[in-house]
């Protein structure tokens, strides 16, 4: 008698976990933009046998945005995924991939991201600040600020924004706005930049040092100002792409 | 009446015995959730 048609592949098989840890790499790997994503589900594996040892495999996979921007060099097993009140984003991918003599690489992948609704925080967690829309007043006023405030005081390289990552509003107890934004070391000291801040250009490729930086901003009942930014470091082969350069 | 419970009873019967405490496998997908399910 034939043999029986092997069982489908289920979403926990090991075999399933390793071909979705692939994807979740390349899909960090080929991102340029806001954070890095960690896998939360696997949604549904097909296998579309080739030939021997040739398999087609199509992944749906549930992923959910870590606290890690996409430059940073933190491995991400190290990234903590943003918790549900912090107003969780997740990001839904259809990935296509090959296993070849049992080495398995992506063939395309398609992913959306959306945050999570704010009823359904509300619902939780009635005072948790809730994200804002990336080009909102408050959020540029304060990531404008914040950075400001930063290359005032730093002793090293004027900073230049790469881009907002998120913004959070929240207005009871107090009115604050949280900031995380990324950005670019320039070949200007701070001193210099003072001078002539239009000379100030981020360094070339093969000097490049990325950072990251969060600023929260309380409104009322007193104005105040915070603002953290910590620099990588230069990072061999890692670049900014500008958004609109951006392939998808 | 009487071929209506033999009926019964055959089909009963024809179903196969399941052994005590039989847990059908878990589907195969979707998988388990590693962080919370939004």
């Amino acid at each position: 008698a034939p043999a029986a048609p092997p069982a489908p592949l289920g979403c926990d098989d090991p075999e399933s976990e390793a071909a979705a840890e692939v994807a979740v790499n390349y899909i960090n790997g080929h991102s340029h933009h806001g954070y890095k994503f960690a896998l939360n589900r696997i949604e549904d594996v097909r296998v579309v046998p080739q030939g021997p040892n040739n398999d087609i495999i199509f992944l749906e996979l549930d992923l959910l945005e870590t606290k890690c921007p996409i430059l940073s060099p933190t491995p991400l097993a190290n990234c903590t995924v943003r918790s549900f009140t912090e107003h969780a984003v997740e990001g839904d991918c259809d990935v296509k991939l090959q296993k070849l003599d049992g080495k398995i690489s992506v063939l395309a992948s398609k992913c959306h991201s959306h945050a999570d609704s704010s009823e359904d925080i509300s619902k939780v967690c009635p005072d948790c600040p809730q994200l804002a829309s990336l080009n909102n007043t408050e959020v540029l006023e304060t990531v404008s600020a914040a950075l400001n405030d930063f290359n005032s005081k730093t002793t090293g390289p004027y900073l230049r924004l790469l881009e907002i990552g998120r913004g959070k509003i929240q207005y009871h107890p107090a009115h604050v706005v949280a900031v995380e934004f990324a950005v670019g070391a320039t070949n200007c000291s701070a001193e210099e930049a003072k001078v002539n801040v239009g000379a100030c250009q981020l360094l070339p490729e093969d000097q490049s040092n990325f950072g990251f930086c969060i600023g929260t901003m309380v409104k009322l009942p007193t104005q105040n100002l915070e603002v953290d930014c910590q620099l990588y470091g230069h990072q061999p082969g890692v670049t900014y792409v500008h958004a609109g350069q951006d392939t998808s | 009446p009487v071929t209506k419970r033999a009926v019964a009873e055959a089909a009963q019967h024809d179903k196969v015995p399941r052994p005590v405490g039989f847990v059908p496998p878990p589907p195969p997908c979707p998988g388990k959730i590693r962080h919370f399910d939004i």
